[in-house]
């Protein structure tokens, strides 16, 4: 038996918006400690690692641990129908070949269940080992999805620089170049604006545009974004889910062929 | 631009 409520119920609806484009089908693993998942993009080269601790859940009964099968496109339809402010509470049998949504408004006068298809998949769990990284920029959320945005209008990559001058993004296309330079800001009095830069040595990294893009869907989510750069790891782009857990994207670099 | 990296390079498969 499962049964986990989740009085910001808008927080969910928000992390499979930001899933739902990188990954077509995945399992969300349910044990005592959290609901999670970790999925790969069909070409194997992003990976997108989410976790709900239990403590952030206002209920969370997991008897022993399950894996819900889920294909996130229709996930995403059923709390799409759930209002921003709803309760939603998830439901599952042990056995059971399918999930319920029960979606609250706040002040309890409307219920809603719908009840979704399990589907079994095969998942591949990769192990992601913990990494010292030579570089992790902390910056406003909105700021880099716009970075994004307006480079992929240029150029298919970007190059991430990190020096003691700050972070660079940088692309190349047809029509030429772009180089966008964001400072170390403190920010103090609105730290959700701030950009801390921490770095061990000077990094830089190709990226594919179109996946950078995928993973600031999750915007919404968290007013800062970390990106943490190595030379010899994938980029691991973080979004913070309130104070109960994270979405974490992982993503391989381009090389020089 | 470039050859894209694939995630099983840096991460096994469990």
């Amino acid at each position: 038996m499962l049964e986990l409520r989740l009085v910001q119920g808008g927080l969910l609806k928000k992390v499979l918006e930001s899933l739902k484009d990188l990954v077509n089908d995945a399992n969300f693993d349910c044990s005592a400690s959290g609901f999670s998942l970790q999925a790969m993009d069909s070409s194997h080269v992003a990976l997108v690692a989410l976790l709900l601790r239990s403590e952030g859940f206002e209920h969370y009964r997991c008897d022993r641990n399950l894996s819900l099968g889920m294909n996130l496109n229709n996930m995403a339809k059923m709390l799409k129908c759930a209002a921003n402010d709803d309760i939603v509470t998830i439901k599952a049998d042990d056995a059971s070949d399918s999930v319920t949504f029960m979606f609250e408004s706040p002040n309890q006068d409307k219920i809603a269940d719908f009840e979704m298809k399990l589907m079994d998949i095969d998942s591949e769990h990769l192990g992601i080992p913990e990494a010292e990284f030579q570089a992790i920029v902390r910056m406003p959320s909105a700021e880099f999805a716009r970075i994004c945005k307006d480079l992929s209008t240029i150029g298919d990559t970007v190059v991430i620089s990190v020096t003691k001058e700050g972070v660079k993004f940088s692309t190349r296309g047809d029509i030429g170049t772009a180089n966008i330079v964001c400072r170390q800001n403190p920010s103090i009095d609105k730290p959700e604006e701030a950009t801390i830069i921490e770095m061990e040595e000077p990094v830089s990294l190709t990226f594919a545009l179109r996946y950078m893009n995928s993973f600031t869907k999750a915007t919404p989510l968290a007013n800062q974004v970390t990106i943490s750069l190595s030379a010899d790891l994938p980029v691991v782009v973080e979004y913070r889910v309130a104070e109960m857990g994270y979405i974490r994207f992982y993503l391989a670099p381009k090389i020089e062929e | 631009a470039g050859a894209q990296l694939l995630l099983s390079r840096y991460f096994q498969l469990n």
